[in-house]
């Protein structure tokens, strides 16, 4: 089974 | 005042097209560096960042930072209204609650301009750090489109490796796999866009879902070709270069064994 990770966990809010 | 002249407003329409699947709505940046967007699409997968730089403008005017937040869906909507040869022009006030749309056609013999409402959205900026890319490969934009076309037909996620021998694009779905793999290929007589180019300082493998960069490649007719850049365990970046005039770039997040 595969999870999409989200680009919130590599990058942070400015 | 924002004011900007674009001779060639045919590009507008291509960079709608290339983000128009992704977003529904987006703060255009007016500053006095260009035009930039950023915007995640809805399930915060994928982020796109765009730059229309003020030199590549015939006439541009910004005194101060302005969001101008349009719905795409409607931008898209007036947009189309223009010619592909038209000159269009975009004009908004300090804190618009309208964006005026000037369209020129060539042979000036016809101006038309639409006016169309803003909206308040919240800004959600990502900070992308400036990374140096452990892979970085250039191939020819309509390869990358028509790879990823074959590959969705047959999975929704695609592994992608890049060693130096080159590029290994694989997928498997319910009725079997598919691998593609693109060599370097820098000594041959192609033109420089028809060149895949591999650059790597490790070997990198990571796995992607089809259905955004399937999206990421409506901005092909925006450049001849794309890179594709690649960090191990972070998102993988997939560049458009606008000749003389900046870039649409798409971040992916990617998928892991779980």
């Amino acid at each position: 089974q595969e999870m999409q990770l989200r680009l919130d966990s590599f990058f942070s809010f400015s | 005042m924002f004011e900007a002249r674009l001779l060639q407003g045919g590009l507008l329409k291509k960079v709608l097209d290339s983000i128009k699947d992704i977003i529904t709505e987006g703060n255009f940046d007016c500053s006095p560096n260009g035009l930039s967007l950023q915007a995640m699409d809805s399930s915060h997968v994928s982020l796109i960042d765009i730059l229309l730089e003020s030199e590549g403008f015939e006439h541009y005017r910004c005194d101060r930072n302005i969001p101008m937040g349009l719905n795409i869906t409607n931008l898209v909507k007036m947009i189309k209204c223009a010619g592909s040869e038209d000159i269009v022009t975009i004009k908004c006030e300090d804190k618009p609650d309208n964006v005026t749309f000037l369209f020129e056609s060539k042979d000036n013999d016809k101006i038309s301009d639409f006016e169309m409402k803003t909206m308040t959205i919240d800004d959600e900026h990502l900070l992308v750090p400036d990374q140096t890319y452990t892979a970085v490969v250039k191939m020819p934009s309509a390869e990358f489109q028509r790879l990823c076309r074959d590959m969705a037909a047959i999975g929704d996620t695609v592994n992608i490796s890049v060693t130096k021998e080159g590029v290994r694009f694989s997928t498997t779905g319910d009725m079997g796999t598919a691998n593609i793999t693109v060599r370097p290929n820098p000594s041959g007589d192609q033109k420089e866009e028809e060149r895949t180019e591999v650059q790597i300082t490790e070997p990198v493998s990571a796995g992607f879902a089809l259905r955004y960069l399937n999206s990421f490649t409506k901005a092909t007719p925006l450049s001849p070709t794309v890179t594709l850049g690649m960090v191990p365990n972070l998102p993988i970046v997939v560049e458009y270069k606008i000749a003389d005039m900046g870039h649409v770039r798409y971040y992916l997040a990617p998928k892991i064994e779980d």
